[in-house]
Parts: C-alpha cells; structure tokens; sequence
C-alpha cells in the first residue's frame, strides 16, 4: 500500500482545512521553529491510532483541538484523514482506496471511519497490524525520540520483532 | 512462533550489524538474544564499537554516535520488514556534518522502493528530497503549507541545485 | 530563609519574563508560586506564549520553542545568581537560524562580564566565541584538543571573519 | 572567582594528558561527533563532586576510565584538576588560586584534594555551596538537559530558588 494523502482541520495548528498530497520517494519536510511540521507528524500518530496522550504531547483529548490564537476563538472539533492507495490489497480492506478518518470533540471521545464507515478504535488498529505500521513499530519516529530508541530496555526491544515477523 | 521470531531476529541483526559498519566505517555492532534458549521472554541486547574504539556501553556514546547507531537499527528494520512509509522527525538534529553525509547516503540506498517524510532544518538533508513541504505561519499561531517540486528545477538548471 | 526565597523568586522571575519577550519579540511567558501561603512546599510554575499563539501548556511547545524558554530560565538565573563559569552542551540543537540569531545577540550580552563555554556544531554559535577549542580523534578513541584564538585574524582581516 | 585551567589524565577518551586554559569571555568548544566535547563536561562535573554515574554517562566508577581503543591497553587511574583564581576570596580556602582535583582508580573509590591536600568528597560539596556550582545549579547544562529543564516538576524546580538564594 502507498501513502497517498493527509487532511487536518482543527488539528492543533491546523485551523484551515491543510491537505497534503505524497509521492513516491522522499519528501522533506521543512520550516521554523514551531511552525507546526511535528503537529503534522502527531496528526498521522492520532489518525493511525496513537492511545497514548503523551506521544502526542498533549496532557488530555482536549489539547489537540486548535486553541484559538490572539485573533480566533478555539474550535471545537479535530479531524485528520489519511488516504491509502490499497491497490495491492495490502490493507483489508475490499477497496482500492482506503481513508482513515480520526474525529475529536470537546466534549466527547474520539470517532472512527474506514472509508466513511463508522468503525472502533480496535477496528483501526487491527487493520494496520503487521503492515509496519501497529504500534511499537520505528515507522514512525518522532522529535526527541531517536535518542530512546537506544534507552529501551532489552526486553522492551523485542516487539520490533514481533511487530515485523 | 519461534521459529519465525528466529529468523526475523537473524535477518535484522545482519542487516543491523551490515549498515553500521557503514554508517561508521571501520566499526561494528552488535546484537545478540539475552535468552536464546527462551524466545517467548528473550530481551535483545545491543552494543557497538565506533571506529578504533572499544565496545562500549551505549550509555556512553556521543549524541551524535547515537543518532547514527539508532539509524542503523531503523534502516535494518526497514530492510527486513518494508513499511508503506516511513516519517522521521529530526533524527539528524545531533549529527555532524560527515555524518549527516553518510547518513544521506544510507537513505538513499533504502529509500529507493518506499516512501520516506523527513523534518528537517538540516540542509544537507534536504538535498535528498524530490520535493518539499514547507510549513510556515504567516498568520501567527496558524500553520500553512506549501508544496515545493524540486526535481524540475534540478533537470533543468544543474548549477542552481 | 522565606523572605531571602521571595526575594530571588521575585527577581528570577521578572528577569524570566522579560528574557523571554525578548527571546519570543511579541511573546510573553509566565512564572508563578504553585503556593505562595507556604514557601516552604511551594513549587514553581511556568507558562509560555510564543508571539501570536495562546499561553500553552509546556509540553505542547516544538523542539525550539522549548530550548528557547529553557535559555530564558537559565539566562534570568545567571543575571540574579551570576556563577563563576557557565558550561552549555548544545542547548542549540533543536534551534532555527533566526532563533539562533535571537539566542547569540542574548549571549552576547549576559555573558559580558561571565566566562561562558558553549559546546556546538552550529556556525553561527561559534561566531560569538574569541576562542575556541577544537577538539579530535587524531588517533582513534584517544581525545586531542587544539586552542584556536580567535580575535587577532577578526581585528586583522574582519573580510575573512 | 574565575575559571583558569582544566587538566585530563585517563578521563574517558582523554589518555593523553591534556590541559586547556581557560580566558574571560566567550569560549567555544567544537569538533566531529564522538571526539570528546561532552566527555570535557562530564569530568568538569565529576571534579566538582557529581555522584550520579547517570548524569556522566557511566554505569559505574570504572566506565569513566580510560578502557583502551584497538592499540592501547586501558589505564588504571583517571585524574581531573580544575584550578580557579579565587583573588576575590570567594571560595572559602586561605589561597588565591585553588585547584581542586579528584582522582579514581579501578578497584578503588575517588579520592579528593583541595591545593594537593587530602579531604573528603563532602568538603568539595561543602566548598562550592552557595557559589552557583553546587548541585542542581543550571551553570553547567548537559546535552540533551535543556529539553529536562521544561520537564521537571514545579517542586523539583524550586531548588534552583534555594540554591539561587
Ligand atoms: N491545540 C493547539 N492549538 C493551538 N496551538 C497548538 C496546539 N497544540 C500545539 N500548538 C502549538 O504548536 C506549536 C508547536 O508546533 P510543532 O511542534 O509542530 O513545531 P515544529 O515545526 O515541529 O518546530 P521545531 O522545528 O521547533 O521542532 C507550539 O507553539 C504549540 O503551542
Ligand atoms: N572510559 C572510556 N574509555 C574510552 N572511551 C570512552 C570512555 N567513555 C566514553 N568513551 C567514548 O567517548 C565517546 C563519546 O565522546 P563525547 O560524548 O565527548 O563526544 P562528543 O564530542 O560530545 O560528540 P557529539 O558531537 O556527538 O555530542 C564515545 O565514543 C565513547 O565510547
Ligand atoms: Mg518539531
Ligand atoms: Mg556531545
């Protein structure tokens, strides 16, 4: 499966509607200090599932929600929606697109959709199981975090194998 | 199974212990199982040896020695278990200018089928990008994004690259 | 004593504030006692707002924002408490150009009258020093270290500096 | 008081005795990555009476000794002096330059000396009190520290007000 697209609206500072389209190869990602480039990468974290309210750098659900700036009131609602080119049927998914959508709201929990079906948090991670891309896996590494790559303890580094076997 | 954690072990260590000695040329790393007789509970266990040096605990390497040895293990595990893609934040922030090179030259290498993000302020990492999101905020507080296709400019105006 | 804590407390944090609006031009940030009845328990509190944005949480601040604020709270220390020697290890890592620039012109002035030795790979960074120490693997492992000083070739040629 | 000299003897990567001198102003320290830079820190800490092993790297005393490379055997002492002028009394020793060095051997503990005479790791604490050298100071920030300083909680922080007062 190829990584096609990224949607975020009301992600932190994503107050406009940002769409970003991906090629093949390798794509820089660039711009000042907090600009919003790591927010981008917690919005692909938060879309593919992340649980964990502290790799996001957030303390609660609230936190990722645009909070307004000097000039605008907060929003309330976060959406980011990843699009997958499934043509290989690498996702289980009986379609050759498949967009994941991840929605927060002030007051509630987090919804789910594959493909504009509502869906479970469970269902989100179970699909992307064994693609390298579960939790655990180094797919995706975040600022700070090439150092604790190394810290991990030896029994914490084991499930970069059962992720991969 | 076992039998299949074995073999992606093994796959991974060479490819590891493979891309360091590259990523550092002249030393060599390590990885070996804490209990091979016991693989359901086995820890994995790392060290690596810089050029002309000692194997050392990784407590002591340098940053930027930690940067590199962290990379190696990334780019085995993509090796072994090709993910769609791969995002890396600033994983070049402590590394040197020779070691940004060589660990250029590894990304190239295995890049070339998936599909790689990198954040970077490092401009000899961005050499290796085909093209280039910018995220600025002209309004303060809002993000906006820019998408720039480089390799145009590059055909066409060698010398400007 | 309580009052001789107060007393630092007030003066650490107005130096804290006024550091960091101009470390942040059009950002303010904020220090305050989480107890101020019992200033023997009490822990301290801090708040940022990068220009534009809104008072944040801490851990939501980038890379560079967080060296930034973190520079503001050792800079106002070093005014209140000025201690013999400073010693800063890449505090500028995770730092842009322009916020670099910011950084340095900060250095320049709080370090008049204080010996500072700042570690780094950053060009700009090493254009405040008057000298510097080089230091290499002429021979692997072993540590060597070359003086360099630095102010005769900026006063003789300042074209070459 | 100032910072005049620092001189290495089996510290780290530090074989081969080395000694800087050190001027008022601005001091930059450079060099490729795993040279010995943060290795000059770490032994600027342990004269002046770090106890955490952890904060110099080092899993125990030993690792802060030099281990050998591919031709040298490892050595059997680690030596650091760190000479100040202290011209304006401020350390309270009856002397206008004091050097303090601190001394560990493999199978031994670190021994300690004020002007070359014998005292124990406690006077070293007790002599950089209250100077902005002491423990929990920020005048010496490690590498990767700086993102630490943001992450400690508000009653962790309060210790640089006490040592500040
Ligand atoms: N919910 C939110 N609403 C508004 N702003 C937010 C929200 N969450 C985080 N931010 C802001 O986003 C900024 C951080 O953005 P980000 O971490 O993406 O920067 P960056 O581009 O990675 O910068 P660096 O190069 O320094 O790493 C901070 O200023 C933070 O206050
Ligand atoms: N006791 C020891 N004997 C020999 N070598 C050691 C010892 N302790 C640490 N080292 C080596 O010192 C090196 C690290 O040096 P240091 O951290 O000073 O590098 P650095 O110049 O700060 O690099 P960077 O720019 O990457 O931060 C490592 O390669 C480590 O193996
Ligand atoms: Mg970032
Ligand atoms: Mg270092």
């Amino acid at each position: 499966m190829k990584l096609k697209s990224l949607r975020l609206f009301g992600f932190k500072t994503f107050a406009e509607q940002t769409t970003l389209e991906f090629e093949p190869g390798i794509t820089g990602i660039v711009g000042p200090n907090g600009s919003g480039k790591s927010n981008l990468v917690d919005a692909i974290r938060w879309v593919l599932g992340e649980q964990s309210a502290k790799s996001l750098r957030a303390g609660k659900t609230e936190d990722i929600i645009f909070a307004g700036n000097e000039k605008r009131k907060p929003l309330g609602m976060a959406e980011v929606a990843l699009t997958f080119d499934n043509a290989d049927g690498a996702l289980k998914v009986d379609a050759t697109e498949v967009q994941i959508t991840r929605r927060a709201y002030r007051a509630g929990e987090s919804e789910f959709f594959i493909n504009r079906q509502h869906v479970r948090l469970r269902d989100i991670i179970d699909l992307f199981m064994g693609t390298g891309l579960g939790p655990g896996s180094y797919s995706i590494v975040s600022q700070g975090q090439i150092d604790a790559i190394l810290s991990s303890k030896p029994t914490e580094r084991r499930s970069l194998f059962e992720e991969t076997a | 199974s076992q039998a299949a954690f074995n073999e992606t072990f093994d796959a991974v260590r060479l490819a590891f212990e493979d891309v360091y000695s590259r990523l550092f040329p002249g030393g060599q790393a390590k990885m070996w199982q804490t209990d091979p007789t016991n693989l359901s509970e086995t820890g994995i266990e790392i060290s690596a040896q810089p050029p002309g040096k000692k194997m050392m605990p990784l407590a002591t390497l340098s940053g930027g020695e930690r940067a590199m040895t962290a990379s190696a293990l990334i780019f085995a595990l993509v090796t072994v278990k090709p993910s769609p893609f791969y995002l890396l934040d600033e994983v070049d922030a402590a590394m040197d200018d020779a070691n940004v090179e060589r660990f250029s030259d590894m990304v190239r290498e295995v890049a070339s089928g998936a599909q790689l993000l990198l954040v970077t302020h490092n401009k000899k990492t961005m050499e290796l990008a085909a093209r280039m999101y910018g995220v600025t905020m002209a309004e303060p507080g809002i993000s906006s994004v820019v998408a720039a296709d480089l390799t145009p400019i590059r055909e066409r105006e060698p010398a400007l690259a």
